[in-house]
């Protein structure tokens, strides 16, 4: 199922060559040839797949940018919509890639569509890969930002390309650096699954790994809040009305009455009844009075001495139906918030569809 | 409140969509025809597919997923 075509089409030498035929205005033309070459060697790292670029006749792979009815039975659709197409391997129009130039294109910014994030995708179809299920997948068919310079092959696509070429079988000339691991979509049924934060929106309960929460990545679900994540987000907070920044935001933590000591907030837990929001930082937690917009007197306090039992960190908090549920490791704790009792010990998947 | 049925422009993005991505064909044949329409059928191999809930009709969170930027190469092999 990873070939795009049912004939299984692949290249029958590991030497592909690639022309770019024409320029997208929105960037320079060191921009895209940079990004064209980085998307072409995302999959040579991982395969023993070589590409060479050729500036006249025809290549393997002919990559041109053009719109609407740009040649080939497929128009593009304008703005937005369809970003671009690409032909599994084969003679004339195979392994060919076509970007829609009513795009906005860009190098590095988050404006538009980075060029080297959709020609990398474009480029596995070229090599004869279909899309793929996983929504932290390169080969996902939707378009999802995530920061280039820090890109790595998921896991999910390393498996797909090597599948049909094998692996790289060059010998890594920095054998003190190894390559990093491919990154897998985290599998919400996994019992060693720690979560990183978990909340309610709209009676939806959304449950957070990495850049992802439950069922995809989160710059499909928070696109604009993903893209400037690239500053350390830690010390920092954000607003969303919905699924909209609020504008002003991101502030300091102590932008909420935390003192300046805290740079980091493990978890944090809405509570309906007194309706205070309390902000776990390693073993304490602090109480913020959302009536009285301040933080309470007297704490921080101990998390124990709050939620008796409690003794290990608290990682993600949330309320629901009443009940208070701290997650500590792949564990999740139900309290009730009237009694501060420790009513279950549950696995950190009790809510999630396994 | 009952769902609002999906607006014509979704009913029509829905048909170019799955058409391009899911190999959504004209029917033909009889009017009526037992069992899901091939149109309800795709409907259900695209949410199977972005793993949405399997309903056969265009909810909200299917005609979302259906207005997110995307490759233009089908989902589906033709």
């Amino acid at each position: 199922s990873r070939f795009t075509t049912f004939d299984n089409r692949k290249w029958q030498t590991n030497q592909v060559t690639y022309r770019i035929e024409n320029y997208t205005p929105d960037m320079t033309v060191a921009e895209v040839d940079n990004s064209i070459e980085r998307a072409l060697q995302v999959w040579a790292k991982v395969s023993p797949l070589r590409f060479t670029r050729i500036y006249s006749g025809i290549a393997d792979i002919m990559i041109s940018f053009g719109t609407r009815n740009h040649g080939d039975s497929y128009p593009f659709d304008g703005p937005d919509g369809t970003l671009a197409h690409a032909f599994s391997p084969g003679a004339d129009i195979g392994g060919d890639a076509h970007f829609d130039d009513d795009e906005s294109f860009s190098f590095s910014s988050t404006r538009g569509y980075n060029l080297f994030l959709v020609a990398a995708h474009e480029f596995g179809h070229s090599l004869g890969l279909s899309h793929s299920t996983d929504p932290g997948a390169l080969m996902y068919p939707v378009y999802s930002y995530t920061d280039p310079s820090t890109f790595s092959l998921p896991r999910d696509d390393v498996n797909g390309i090597q599948h049909i070429y094998g692996p790289n079988t060059d010998v890594n000339p920095k054998p003190d650096k190894p390559d990093p691991t491919p990154p897998s979509t985290p599998n919400a049924c996994d019992p060693t699954l720690v979560l990183d934060a978990v909340t309610t929106l709209r009676g939806e309960k959304m449950f957070f790994k990495g850049r992802y929460s439950k069922s995809c990545s989160l710059d499909q679900m928070f696109s604009d809040l993903c893209n400037t994540f690239s500053v350390p987000a830690d010390s920092q907070v954000w607003a969303l009305y919905g699924y909209d920044i609020v504008p002003g935001y991101p502030r300091n933590l102590k932008s909420l009455g935390l003192p300046s000591t805290v740079n980091k907030v493990d978890a944090a837990l809405y509570d309906e009844d007194s309706r205070k929001t309390l902000f776990f930082v390693d073993d304490n937690y602090y109480s913020y009075d959302e009536a009285m917009k301040r933080m309470d007197k007297g704490f921080p306090k101990r998390v124990d001495e709050g939620f008796p039992g409690m003794t290990s960190k608290v990682t993600a908090a949330f309320q629901v139906r009443g009940f208070t549920y701290l997650y500590s490791g792949s564990y999740m704790f139900e309290y009730s918030m009237r009694t501060r009792r420790q009513l279950r010990v549950l696995r950190n998947n009790y809510f999630l569809p396994c | 409140l009952p769902i609002s049925p999906p607006s014509e422009e979704d009913e029509a993005l829905a048909e170019t969509y799955l058409k391009r991505f899911f190999n959504l064909t004209e029917e033909t044949g009889p009017a009526f025809k037992r069992g899901p329409s091939q149109r309800s059928r795709k409907v259900s191999e695209m949410q199977r597919f972005f793993g949405l809930q399997v309903t056969g009709t265009l909810d909200a969170e299917t005609v979302t997923m259906m207005k997110k930027p995307r490759c233009g190469v089908p989902d589906v092999q033709l």
